[in-house]
């Protein structure tokens, strides 16, 4: 059985692609296989890889759509043991199809044929609550929710955690929260401090101890299309989302 | 005749809400009669400007469903000239329903009454381009699109002209860009002085040539619920969106 964790907060900007994306990668490049799912339009975590965006329906909408074999949706990736199910634009106009239809499960349905042959399955989401989000928290049982150290990240925390909670007794009884990931922190700022604080305060079984920093690393891979682990593997950002990727798989060893 | 001005990007956390807030406050203090209409379901615009999130529908929500008087969905704020149509988390409910209506001109005529006794409404949509969004592109006449200084933000932008040149062609034919805003511009990274010559080089008459700057106070503020014009009238995020009110009247002279 694979672990499949998705990663939301309907919170825009808040480093749901970079920790999906540089999570993979470590988890990857400690010898776990990984698939990463890019459940966004925007599809930020397949360009993030290094794979040009594309108009042309591609990986998730082939496989939501049922057209050709599930394998022929995933992608190998430059990084070992990690592989990638792109997105693409057109994934867009399934949300509206996706909205029609009762049935949440069709993602959950469409990732079957790869639980087991990976020990991590990633989902990295757009930033709302709509069908898209919502069919990548039915697929999933565990959830990492980044938080920004900033003021509007905190505040949308209760209610995102109020969403889950409905979801949990609707669609998906064996959803739980993994974790609360701090990210962006800067420590020039009180701001920041004040937001990393408050959080602990609110929910500390709920946060990962490690705190990912502001570093322009980080900001900069994407555009060279690699995790922070090939782009600077001896930066503060990589041994950040290792020490992630360590309290990641602790907790799942718990469960 | 108001200019109704639309701040749009699908991509999150690029500064859409620091712009409508700020903007309209400038607007305000310079004594242009404004409304801001907060269109996110985060309701963060609401939340900066002093006001609780309501779990209870209010506002823009009430104004949609015609339940009551138009006027009574407007709230005066702390700042003279400046009045507010809050959100409500239940307004995410109302896309539904949005959605199943081939209507998409609700919002425009929802604001119909407050045409003319505003110089600027100032619309604040949230991160993708679903149906909230389109609606706020349709009430709309211009738009502004704050683009972060940083490589995500770029990669969606040229998907995002696209999309509103189809709202122009479909649904809205006076819909033209105002201009693009550099936001978050951080003078000591390359990345971001890459992004923000990038911006000028393919879009140079469509770019404001006021940058925001990355500044802690611009983030703190609305943890005060003030915007930036009462929480630091003299730090360098005021002095950039007052500039930023200048070119925008100018620009509305011009058309
Ligand atoms: N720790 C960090 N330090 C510096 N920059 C970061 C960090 N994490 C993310 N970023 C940058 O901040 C921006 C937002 O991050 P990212 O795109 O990962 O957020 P997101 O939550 O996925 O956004 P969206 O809501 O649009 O999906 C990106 O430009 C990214 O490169
Ligand atoms: N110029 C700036 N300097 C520093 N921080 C900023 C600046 N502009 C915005 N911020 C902060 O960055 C975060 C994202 O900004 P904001 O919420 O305005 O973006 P948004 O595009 O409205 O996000 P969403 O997509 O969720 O609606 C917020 O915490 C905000 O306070
Ligand atoms: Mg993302
Ligand atoms: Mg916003």
């Amino acid at each position: 059985m694979s672990h499949v964790i998705s990663v939301v907060n309907q919170k825009g900007g808040v480093g749901k692609t970079t920790t999906a994306v540089n999570l993979a990668a470590c988890l990857a490049e400690w010898g776990h296989k990984t698939l990463l799912v890019d459940v966004d339009p925007q599809a930020n975590a397949t360009s993030g890889l290094g794979f040009p965006l594309n108009e042309r329906p591609q990986g998730l909408y082939k496989l939501l759509t049922e057209e050709g074999e599930p394998t022929q949706a995933v992608v190998p990736t430059k990084t070992p043991n990690l592989d990638l199910i792109p997105s693409c634009a057109a994934l867009a106009g399934l949300e509206v199809e996706l909205a029609q239809s009762e049935h949440r499960a069709e993602m959950r349905e469409a990732l079957m044929p790869f639980n087991g042959s990976y020990s991590f399955i990633i989902l990295d989401s757009p930033p709302s609550l709509g069908v898209l989000t919502v069919s990548a928290l039915v697929a999933a049982q565990l959830l990492i929710i980044p938080v920004q150290s900033e003021y509007y990240a905190l505040e949308g925390l209760k209610h995102l955690l109020r969403t889950i909670e409905l979801i949990r007794q609707s669609l998906n009884p064996s959803l739980r929260v993994l974790g609360l990931l701090r990210t962006m922190h800067d420590t020039r700022t009180t701001l920041s401090h004040q937001v990393v604080r408050d959080v602990e305060q609110f929910f500390p079984t709920l946060v990962f101890k490690t705190v990912i920093p502001r570093t322009v690393r980080l900001a900069e891979a994407p555009s060279y299309g690699e995790p922070i682990t090939v782009y600077d593997p001896r930066s503060s950002g990589a041994q950040a989302y290792r020490a992630l990727a360590q309290e990641v798989v602790e907790r799942c060893q718990k469960l």
